[in-house]
This record gives structure tokens, sequence and C-alpha cells, in this order.
């Protein structure tokens, strides 16, 4: 984005227009365009031709918005570390699962991924291709299974495989669908019921292109089974994802993980400065 | 809403003879700001706004006993008139029609391809799904599986044959089999890679397809624009199908898609089932975008 000239309203404006066109939304470019000109009115820099100044300020205040929050995965004191993969269609928590497995496979990890999709056409055969790229154990469920049966028959393989992580895939699902929620929650009981303190993690995987609907999925996925973080995948396209600065925000979720492409290697921890300073690239 | 926006700037006036102009400005600030939200594209916004702004300061509004219901009139018209004024309509030639179904990741082309399938058997055509998506895990066993419900036969020839190919073969089965509609599935690909818009580009080149549509998820932002601008440059695209629509997002991307293409969107994605394939209805979008 290219910015230049002197700190004027018209420069103000060209940056409010790049905000809002990275997705980071009304309310959030209000509140962070004001900051900033606390900031020039603070500094005297109104009229200045210190344009790195400014860009260098804006970044640091959209920093701050993002530092909040472990971005770690957490890890169990005792037995396996469960993560729960959860989100609306198509968004690439599958795709997430088997980059996710070959990179806790790297580590020295035993990893157990978990084919708790039972709806979605092909979504199990996926999964399973998936394994086999990343050598990890899989449980299958079978099309048309209850969710929970499959999650509470991975809970009884990992008591005896004692895997350190488990992974556990689910159908896409819009967050306006209570029917579909209560599903979900249920997963997550099945999960804590055998497992203290587990699922370690629930992932709300966030398409990086969408709008401020990522908004209303974060609020509702939160409310209904909880959610420790964001996986933000497709990152590699021409999107910037500024809505996850008003997630963060307004909810405190950090997000651990970035998606940028279809391979099994394309998957990367998040990185605040990273970001920010592409949202104006 | 929009009523409910406008109510400030309007209910301190009433009684006045003359609605001032500032009024009517301020109201279409407003517009803009709702549009934002609803993640219609910035300049899609803008060049909006400054087309309805000479109606919006006419005498009827200027002189309306309520200039507030005339700005949404004139707004809601405008949108409708942007959107594509009549519901789509796929118009199939009456012999062999070729259409082939291009988009993003995730945007829902596949299950769309046998939705569209189902909907068009149900209008009297014979289709034949086509199996183009070489790459994704488990595609073409996704597209026999939806196939197999929606009872359309599906062609496919493996993950080791070139897409292109894959098409031409799909239509000589079709031919065989006297089956005259034949939907092809790609894989999903971003506008930016160099490759895989050659490989559609060459899909186009070889296979002639009568539609070339664009399927994309409701619920995204800004991006829209990007992505639909190089589809429609870089390959030509004769309509959109606009999927998730069974979501809460406001779908300002159906005005973005439409801005920078001029191309009608045909259907409305609205569910996961096979029969979730509408018509699409822009007086119905206008008025969700609105909130
Ligand atoms: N370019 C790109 N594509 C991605 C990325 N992550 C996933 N995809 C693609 O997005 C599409 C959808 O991915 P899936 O993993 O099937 O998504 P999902 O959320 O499991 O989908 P459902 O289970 O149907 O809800 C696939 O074509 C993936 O290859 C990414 O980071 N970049
Ligand atoms: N709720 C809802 N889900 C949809 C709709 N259309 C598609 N989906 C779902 O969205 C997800 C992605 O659909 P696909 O058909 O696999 O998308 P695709 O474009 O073929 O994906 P790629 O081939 O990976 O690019 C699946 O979970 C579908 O069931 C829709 O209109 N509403
Ligand atoms: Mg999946
Ligand atoms: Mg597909």
């Amino acid at each position: 984005f290219r910015l230049r000239g002197k700190i004027d309203d018209d420069l103000l404006d060209d940056l409010e227009e790049a905000l809002i066109s990275a997705d980071v939304g009304m309310e959030t470019t209000l509140a962070l365009m004001e900051e900033l000109r606390n900031r020039i009115r603070r500094e005297k820099k109104t009229n200045s031709t210190d344009i790195n100044w400014l860009t260098d300020t804006l970044q640091s205040l959209m920093r701050d918005m993002l530092e909040q929050g472990d971005r770690t995965l957490k890890v169990a004191e005792v037995g396996p570390s469960i993560y729960l993969i959860v989100g609306v269609n198509g968004v690439g928590k599958t795709t997430a699962i088997g980059k996710m497995a070959a990179r806790f496979k790297s580590e020295g990890k035993q990893v157990l991924i978990v084919a708790a999709d039972t709806f979605r056409a092909a979504a199990i055969e996926q999964l399973e291709i998936w394994s086999k790229r990343a050598d990890v154990p899989i449980v299958l469920g079978s099309e048309g299974a209850d969710p929970s049966s499959v999650v509470y028959n991975a809970m009884s393989a990992a008591k005896t495989q004692k895997p350190d992580v488990v992974v556990i895939d689910t159908a896409g699902r819009l967050h306006t669908k209570t029917n579909l929620l209560q599903e979900l929650s249920k997963m997550s009981r099945v999960i804590s019921r055998e497992f203290d303190g587990a699922p370690q993690e629930t992932l709300l995987v966030l398409d990086a292109s969408t709008g401020q609907n990522a908004i209303t999925q974060a609020k509702t996925f939160l409310q209904s089974c909880g959610l420790t973080g964001l996986i933000l995948t497709k990152m590699d396209g021409t999107a910037k994802g500024g809505v996850i600065l008003a997630v963060h925000k307004q909810l405190g979720l950090p997000v651990k993980f970035i998606g940028v492409g279809e391979g099994i290697d394309d998957l990367e921890p998040f990185d605040p400065d990273a970001f920010t300073r592409a949202l104006f690239a | 809403n929009l009523q409910s926006r406008f109510q400030g700037i309007f209910r301190s006036l009433t009684g006045k003879s003359r609605i001032s102009e500032k009024a009517v400005k301020e109201a279409l600030r407003e517009v803009r700001m709702a549009f934002l939200e609803a993640d219609v594209n910035f300049k899609a916004t803008k060049d909006f706004c400054k087309k309805i702004e000479t109606r919006a300061l006419g005498a009827e509004v200027l002189q309306s006993l309520s200039p507030g219901q005339q700005v949404i009139k004139i707004v809601h018209e405008a949108m409708i008139e942007l959107l594509g004024e009549k519901a789509g309509i796929l118009e199939l030639p009456a012999g062999e029609a070729r259409i082939m179904l291009v988009g993003l990741q995730g945007s829902g082309k596949t299950t769309t391809a046998a939705k569209l399938a189902k909907k068009l058997a149900g209008e009297g055509r014979k289709p034949l799904l086509c199996a183009g998506d070489i790459y994704r895990p488990a595609a073409i066993r996704q597209l026999e599986v939806v196939g197999e419900r929606a009872g359309i036969p599906v062609f496919q020839m493996g993950t080791d044959e070139d897409p292109v190919n894959i098409a031409k073969q799909g239509s000589k089965h079709a031919y065989r089999q006297g089956l005259d509609t034949v939907i092809l599935d790609t894989a999903g690909r971003l506008h930016i890679d160099n490759e895989m818009m050659e490989e559609v580009q060459r899909i186009k080149k070889s296979w002639k397809p009568t539609h070339i549509l664009l399927v994309v998820d409701s619920m995204v932002g800004q991006d829209a624009v990007n992505q639909a601008q190089h589809f429609n440059e870089g390959l030509g695209i004769s309509g959109m199908i606009l999927t998730k629509l069974d979501s809460d997002t406001r779908g300002g991307a159906a005005i973005s898609i439409r801005y920078v293409t001029g191309k009608p969107i045909l259907y409305a994605g609205t569910g996961e089932k096979l029969e979730d394939l509408d018509s699409f209805h822009p007086d119905r979008m206008a008025s969700r975008i609105l909130g």
C-alpha cells in the first residue's frame, strides 16, 4: 500500500481505506484511527513527512492488540494433549489437522488423529489420506455414526496407545445451527469426562478471506463449546485476515497458527509482527 | 438497520418544510457505514453512494414528509438494480451444455456441482458430473458420493490424468450415454496462483464450456472483489453462484462481485443438502445486506 506525502487528512483517509480493505472492520478501524490521531497531535506530527513514524506507530498499535494471550499450544500435565478443531464449512480444518500432525511428529511426538466428521461426503477418506501423508495413526469414524461415539472410541484408543497429542477433526458447521453446536459441546463433554482438563485446546479455524462474520462465528462458538484460540488459514491468498484484530480484542482469542498453502508443511506459528507488516503490503 | 440509523438524522427535522442537504449527506454516510459493516467492498461502496447521492438530493427526498423512508427506498432500488433486476436464470442451449465450476478453496464447488446437477435433472436435463479436481485428497470420492446421493452419474479418470483430458473424455462419455449437460467440478485455486489459473484457461480453450460459473462463499469480506475480478479478467466467467447463505453473514460480497464483474448471480447455496440451491433473488439479497 503506497503511502506518501505528508501526514494530513488525505493520507489518513488512505490509511483508513487500507485498514477497511484488509477486513479490519469499521469499529476497529475507527478506534485505531482515533488513537493514531491522538498520537499525531501529541507528538506534533501533523503535516510531517515522517511516514515511517506513522506506519510504525499504527503497526505497534495493532501489535498491542494481538500481543495478549498465549500463542503456544497448551500441553497436558498428565496424559495426552487433546486438541479439538472446529469451525464453519470449508475453512480448512481437515487440512490444518494433517499439517499439525506432521509438525508434531517432526517434534518427536506420538500423534493420534481422529476422523470425527461422520457427516460430510468423503470427509473420513480425506483425513485418512492426511494420516498416511503425515504417517500417524488415525481413529476412523463410520459415515453417519454419532460423532460423539467416535470421540469416545478415540479417547479409549488414547488410553491404550498413550499418544502425546490427539487432534480431533469435526464436521464444518454454521454457528447459526444450534443443534450442530450442541453436537459439538457434547463431543467436548465426552473428552473432558475421559481426560481431566481436556481438551487442552479448542481451536476455531477461520478463513483469512472471511469478513466481519468471523466475529459472530467466534462469539457463538466461544459461548457454546468454549474456544482457546484460532487458526487462520489461506493467508497465501490476497486476503489479509484483518478481522482477527477485532476477534482478539473483543474475545481475547489468540491466533496460534496460520495456514499458508495446501501442502503438508504449509503451517506456521502466528507472528504478530509479520502479520501487521503484511497488512500494509 | 437503516431505519433506526436514520432516526437520529431525520427525526429532528420533522415539521420543517424542507429537509437540508446536510441531513441527506449524513444519511448517506450511515448507508456507507452499513455497507462496510456488511462486507461490501470499499470502492464499490464509495461508487454506489456517489451514484445515489444525486437522486437522494432530489426533490422526492428534500420535499418529502418521510425523507428517511425516501432515502431507504432509493438505496433499496439502486441495490436491486446493481444486484441484477430479476432472479437468476441459467440459460442452457437446447443441445449439449458444458458447465465449468471454478472458485477459491472451500467455496462449495463440489457440493454445488451435485446440487446443480440435481436441479437441472429435475428440469428435464440429463446431467453428468465430471471429476476435474485431481489434487484435493478424496475429491473424486466426494463427488462420487454426492453424485450418487443426487442420482447423477459421475465420470472420473483418477488423479493422474490432466483435467483438460478428463473434461474432454467426460463429454465423449456423456455423448455415448445420451447425457446432454456436463458439469465439471474443478479444484479450488487462488486467483493469484498463475499455474492453477493457466490450468482453467487451458480447460476453457480445449473443452470450450458453454458456461463458466464462479462459486463464491457469501461470508467473504473485502477480498471478494479481488477474487471475482481476477477470475473474470483471467478466465472470463458467465455467471456466479453465492454459497452458504444459510449463515447469518450479511453477504455484502454479492454487491462487490456484481460491481466488479457485471456478470449475473444465478443461484444461492442455502445449506448442505442437495436440494439447498435456490434461484438468486436480488430483492431478498438487498434487504439482507441492509440488515
Ligand atoms: N491456499 C490454501 N488452501 C487451503 C489452506 N488450508 C486449506 N486449504 C484448502 O481449502 C479447502 C478446504 O479445506 P478442508 O480442510 O477440506 O476444509 P474443512 O474446514 O475441513 O471443510 P469442511 O470439513 O467441509 O467444513 C481445500 O481445498 C484445502 O486444500 C491454506 O492455508 N491455503
Ligand atoms: N451451510 C452450507 N454449507 C455449504 C454450502 N455449500 C457448500 N457447503 C459446505 O461447504 C464445505 C465445502 O464445500 P465443498 O463442496 O467441498 O467446497 P469446494 O469448493 O469443492 O472445496 P475445494 O474443492 O477444496 O476447493 C462443505 O462442508 C460443504 O458441505 C451451503 O450453501 N451452505
Ligand atoms: Mg473437513
Ligand atoms: Mg471441491
